[in-house]
Parts: C-alpha cells; structure tokens; sequence
C-alpha cells in the first residue's frame, strides 16, 4: 500500500514533499482549525513578509521550531477523531455513571522517520453542559481502549477547572515514549466526572495536535562565513 | 507566470527571475489550503566574463567558476560556461489536506530562490 504512487511527472516531487500520493481533494465538512491558520501566518515567510513589507534577508524564523507551541518540529497535524461512533449517545448522571467515550486518531501517515515532539489531545464539550459547569471541576481520565475488551491500562488522570475552553491533555510520554515514533493509531477511552455531584458533560469533537519534526527536512544551520 | 530572461545585453547576466508557482496551475488546489502559489523563483542567465563574476551585491562565484569562466574566454571550445544555479533558498510552509483528512502544516526548505550564482 505504501508503494502507491501518484502518476506523472509531480510523483516524484509529492515523495520528496513527504506525501505518498497526491490527496484526493479538500474533506466535506471538514473546516479549517483557527489553530492551524494561526500557525500557518506564524510560520510562512512570504505571508511574514508581506505584512512587514521588508525582511532583511535571512531574518527568517527559527528554523525546525514551532514558535507559537514551543516546541521542536517542522511538521504539525490537525489529526480528527475516527471514534465517533463508538461514543455513548446520550449523557446519564444516574449514580454518578457518566458516559465514557471512545476515540480513535489515524496515525499511519506519520513517517517513522518523524520525530514526536508534542501529542495533544484536545477535547471539546456541548456548549450548555460546559456553560453550567461542576462546583468542584471535573477529573478527566485517559485509558487505552482495547477492542472487545473495553477499558485498558489508565495513561493519565487530570484535573479540569472548566469546559469552556478546549479540554487540553499532553499524550507524549503517557501514550507512548518521547524517543519513539509514534504508533500506526491511537484508540483511547475518556472518562469526564464531575469531582462533586453534578451533571454529566456531552463530547462534542476530539482531535489530536501532533506535531512532529523529520530530520530530513530540517537542514544544519548555515555556519559563518569565515 | 514567469518572468521572461533576456538576451544579450546587463539583463542577460546571471541573477534570479521572478516565477510564480501557482498551484491550481499544476492541480493541487484541491487540497493545498494555503498559500495558493508562491514566488519561487528560477536561475537564468549568462556566467561569462566580466560583468557577471562575481555579480554585484551578489554571492561571489565559487573559484572553480571563475577560472573556467576565464578558460572559456581564452579558449571557448575547451569548456563551457559556468552554471546559473540557486545559491540562496528560503523556506514556505503549506497548509494542506492528506489522504486521512488530517490538516497538515509542512514547512519545506529549499523552496524560494533568493539569489542566483555561478558556479
């Protein structure tokens, strides 16, 4: 599958950008995130340049560095949730059961060769549960989801002021190694209650920003001319 | 949409022309979010002497070019010219769509040619 190759002439050059074939086109309802506009604007000289009017040459930014994350990388996915089926329809707060969700992130176009450098999660709630809110806050858990088995070993436990905002939680190191690449795909079970009795909150979208950095694209810093 | 290299005369020296990748031009505008194109810029242009070695404010030729420059002009049939070639590239993020639906920010080197040089 991996050798499938767009035909013509931009095959080449598609491999050398990093993609295997050329995408098939834009997803139907599949929105850009603000997010990635924003780092986008960050990171484009030319669109930099246009809104400077004048860079002095070479001033560019950091190379192999996401400024607006803080981290390393030259690469960064808005990857969304393939679970959404497996979610429980509706919220109970009956004996303080709140439903638990499972989401799954396609990772198999991440190239091994890439270097993980943050894994976020990302976790957004309906917006009446998340207006009301728990007296207490919530405490999120994040566990392995295995097939037919149902909930597996607990990756991380955090605790959560409010809803409003996107619920953020750091997977690199939890779900797998900081040095290792990352896995083919990810299927996790979440877990959202309220720390003091209250109501139970709906998910409505989960996503996972990955940010990665691959060697290959990421030259040696030029050295001063002597 | 590329910039037309003269010939003959100061216009045809070595020195980057404008060209401007459009990328509904070559058939990723489906997916590519953003930019629509860049400036990438092409090499063009003589590296005889003297005018063009080295090039004013520009990089200074390799040594190699130089004195096969000078070879050329002592005797043309000993050996060519000098190359055009990028000697300054900058970088371009792309925002696009992959094959999973993933949102993608990809920053390439190598995409933009700032200056042009013999070598």
């Amino acid at each position: 599958a991996r050798a499938r190759m767009a035909p013509g002439p931009a095959a080449a050059l598609l491999q050398a950008l990093g993609l295997r074939d050329a995408p098939q086109g834009a997803p139907k309802h599949r929105p850009v995130p603000p997010l990635m506009w924003r780092l986008f604007r960050r990171r484009d000289p030319q669109e930099a340049r246009a809104k400077l009017r004048w860079t002095p040459p070479g001033a560019t930014l950091r190379p192999c560095h996401v400024e607006e994350l803080g981290v390393a990388g030259n690469i960064v996915r808005h990857i969304p949730d393939r679970g959404v089926r497996a979610r429980s329809p509706e919220p109970t707060s009956a004996a303080g059961q709140c439903p638990e969700w499972t989401v799954v992130f396609d990772l198999s176009a991440v190239d091994p060769a890439e270097l993980p450098s943050q894994a976020r999660l990302e976790l957004r709630f309906e917006a009446a549960e998340a207006k009301a809110g728990a007296a207490g806050g919530w405490e999120l858990r994040v566990a392995w989801a295995v097939e037919g088995v149902g909930v597996g070993p607990v990756l991380l436990r955090q605790v959560v002021a409010a809803l409003e905002t996107p619920v953020r939680a750091e997977l690199l190191g939890a779900a797998w190694a900081r040095n290792a690449s990352a896995p083919r795909s990810l299927r996790l079970a979440l877990a959202l209650r309220p720390r003091a009795p209250g109501a139970c909150a709906r998910l409505a979208e989960a996503s996972l920003l990955l940010v990665t950095l691959d060697p290959r694209l990421c030259h040696p810093l030029a050295r001063p001319r002597r | 949409e590329a910039e037309a290299a003269v010939s003959g005369g100061p216009s045809s020296a070595c020195r980057a022309r404008r060209l401007y990748v459009s990328f509904r031009e070559v058939g990723w505008h489906r997916w590519v979010i953003a930019p629509r194109g860049f400036l990438a810029n092409y090499c063009q242009g003589q590296c005889s002497l003297p005018a063009t070695m080295p090039g004013p404010g520009g990089p200074p030729a390799l040594n190699h070019a130089v004195l096969r420059a000078l070879m050329h002009s002592a005797a043309p049939s000993a050996a060519g010219l000098p190359c055009c070639v990028p000697a300054r590239l900058s970088p371009i993020s792309v925002l696009f769509f992959d094959n999973s639906d993933n949102v993608v920010l990809r920053h390439y080197e190598d995409m933009v040619v700032d200056e042009c040089g013999c070598r």
